[in-house]
């Protein structure tokens, strides 16, 4: 104040500037969240539309910055410490202190508190055996089922992906489809296999051919997409009792993946890093794909503790091809419990 | 983070008794709050 009256001022005009454009930027932002949340209780669905941010970030190193997040929240917090930074955590991401399986002393950093198990009941399965149960706690951001060729998955209003791209596999799904537009596929083509492959690829690219070949029931593709917030539980469980037959691994970019950036980032979730787990229920194929963001990018597997993610280096493009494990014996793979724990979202 | 689960799940069945069973149905919508074991859908 006293600086002030004497005419001189406390910031230098640069610093000054760039407060004031951050605070415009900010006044912005809230304007925009609060106009989305109007129009959703008006049953207007918010549409796809790329934005000056969605560009800038193609230009961070979103990997590396991922990776120095993770180094960071791996630091040994003191143990006086320990519960006040935890219930700050908790009061700012609404994670429920009363479930974590251990006392918030016992966790020695954030990322052991974020990957914290739970105690023992606090998530009761299901028993129905005709459902599936949701893998993780979140927020459903999309459902329905695929139909017809090409199998697209909405990620927003106006923006849609390939199936096939998130999940892998899509040399044989295109060829499957394209045959069945075609009408070039007869019945003596039909593959007999009954491995993972061939299975996926009758299953989703092409519904008149799979009816061909399974003719009763009839089955449909559906899918459900789960959105984690940074307070919820991180670990991913089993949705049904099933085989995985296999592994796939895409490293690719580590975009955020929250709800302002599924609106503007296109393909966010065919260009992230993710694991993709595939095999068979008793109502046939399941796959479950855990996808990366800048805040979590690791993804650790139960079933395979050996796998690495966001590793550096290891980036690679969607188009480039992606790691994967067929898990013995083949044909069969590993037989997984409704409810069974089997993978893990890390940060960094 | 996010998860994905695509899964096949049946339209139709026939009974013994020549009844059809309903369809899949999914038990959430978007926009809901779901935890771990929670039924998706039956």
């Amino acid at each position: 104040g006293a600086a002030a009256a004497q005419g001189k001022f406390l910031l230098p005009g640069a610093s000054a500037a760039v407060l004031l454009m951050l605070g415009v930027l900010h006044a912005k932002r809230m304007y925009d969240d609060k106009q989305l949340v109007e129009r959703k209780e008006q049953g207007i669905e918010p549409e796809f539309s790329p934005d000056l941010k969605a560009s800038f970030l193609r230009l961070l190193p979103l990997r590396s910055m991922s990776r120095v997040w993770g180094y960071l929240m791996e630091v040994e917090v003191p143990v006086f410490m320990r519960p006040a930074i935890y219930k700050a955590w908790a009061r700012a991401f609404h994670s429920n202190l009363q479930e974590p399986a251990l006392p918030l002393e016992e966790y020695p950093s954030l990322q052991a508190f974020f990957i914290r198990s739970l105690k023992e009941g606090s998530r009761p399965i299901d028993p129905d055996p005709n459902c599936l149960v949701s893998p993780v706690d979140g927020k459903v951001l999309r459902l329905g089922q695929l139909r017809g060729p090409g199998t697209m998955i909405e990620q927003v209003k106006g923006f849609s992906y390939p199936v096939s791209s998130l999940l892998g596999a899509s040399s044989s799904l295109h060829d499957a489809t394209e045959k069945d537009i075609s009408g070039e596929q007869t019945e003596q083509n039909v593959p007999e296999s009954s491995n993972a492959k061939s299975w996926w690829r009758v299953s989703v690219a092409s519904p008149k051919l799979r009816d061909r070949t399974l003719l009763s029931p009839k089955r449909g593709i559906f899918y459900c997409v789960l959105y984690l917030h940074p307070g919820d539980y991180h670990r991913v469980h089993s949705p049904v009792d099933w085989n995985i037959f296999k592994r796939r691994h895409f490293s690719g970019n580590l975009f955020p993946t929250n709800e302002r950036a599924v609106r503007t980032i296109r393909n966010l979730y065919i260009e992230n890093e993710r694991v993709v787990l595939e095999g068979q229920w008793k109502e046939g194929f399941v796959a479950i794909a855990a996808v990366g963001a800048t805040n979590v990018g690791s993804i650790k597997l139960l079933i395979e503790p050996e796998l690495r993610t966001n590793s550096p280096g290891s980036m690679t493009l969607h188009s480039q091809p992606y790691d994967e494990r067929v898990y013995e014996p083949e044909g069969t793979g590993m037989m997984v419990k409704k409810g069974q724990e089997v993978a893990g979202f890390h940060m960094g | 983070s996010t998860v994905v689960v695509v899964f096949e799940a049946p339209l139709s069945k026939a009974r013994e008794d020549g009844t059809v069973s309903s369809d899949f149905g999914f038990c959430v919508k978007a926009g809901d709050r779901i935890r771990v074991g929670e039924a998706i859908g039956r």
